[in-house]
């Protein structure tokens, strides 16, 4: 499986959330998520890392024009305590690498972070597959990121991207 | 964008390795990964979700014939104090449903959620993007939970999936 970068693809227009403290226990990310359907809300990126002493941390991406539409789910979660506290952050941008086989190449990865950590990016979420590797970053920082993790990957030459998503 | 799941792949041969309180600055990641890939060890999933207190938490799962090829950078992980604990977890199993167009269609994880959550399975880690959402659950719900997953979403007829990779 020879690995392939294709792309750089980014979006500024999108938004976090994060639910701290909510329950480990099954059931609760299909409440989070049906209610966010059921509100019509796409979402671009979910994130739970491993959880600890019971208590799950469910970060979620949007497009920042559904943000207003979530908020009433996001105060009656509060309320409810499903979680402990909610947070929104809509200055985050979104950057990811795609292609195919990255998951198993050692490295393609790493090389991204280490682009961005050159140019004292802070890394705020990472989502990757065997596809894409995603990073959350500040949003400020977005035009810097894809020209240095495009530099990492393509070097000289702009590569044209046709149709990738 | 017409969502449609293709599939629902899982893998039972895989482990997770957690890393706890690792410093929220620049090039940490780049460091824990460039570790790994010096080592060519090959990191299937990635997933950090936003961090609080300049605290954050890395969660990465790996193929479990790797894991014993990476104790020894977990243990320095630990012993220079890159992360407060450095958790191996090998009786994790992922599931995924593949398709396209699943970021922007409100409701196909939250399906998957609930499928898991209606069998009693708990939801350690999730990583999605358009073409993938991934659940890393105990191993040993792995075969029920692909059942239920599948019949979730292809019901009783098998769906006819032509030229899908
Ligand atoms: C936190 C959440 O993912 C929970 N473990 C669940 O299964 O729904
Ligand atoms: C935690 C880690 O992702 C860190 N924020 C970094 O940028 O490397």
């Amino acid at each position: 499986e020879q690995a392939e970068v294709v792309g750089v693809t980014s979006d500024k227009k999108v938004a976090k959330v994060t639910l701290l403290n909510v329950a480990d226990r099954p059931g609760i990310a299909a409440e989070v998520f049906e209610e966010l359907a059921d509100r019509n809300i796409s979402i671009r990126l979910i994130i739970q890392s491993a959880s600890s002493e019971s208590r799950a941390r469910i970060t979620f991406i949007l497009d920042e024009e559904f943000v207003d539409g979530a908020l009433e789910a996001l105060d009656r979660w509060k309320a409810e305590q499903l979680a402990s506290d909610v947070l929104v952050d809509r200055d985050v941008a979104k950057i990811s690498i795609v292609g195919s086989g990255l998951g198993s190449t050692p490295g393609l990865a790493a090389r991204m972070f280490k682009a961005l950590a050159r140019e004292g990016i802070n890394i705020d979420c990472i989502s990757s597959s065997e596809m894409k590797v995603a990073c959350v970053i500040a949003s400020r920082h977005l035009e810097r990121a894809v020209k240095v993790v495009h530099e990492e990957f393509f070097k000289a030459q702009p590569q044209p991207v046709a149709g990738v998503a």
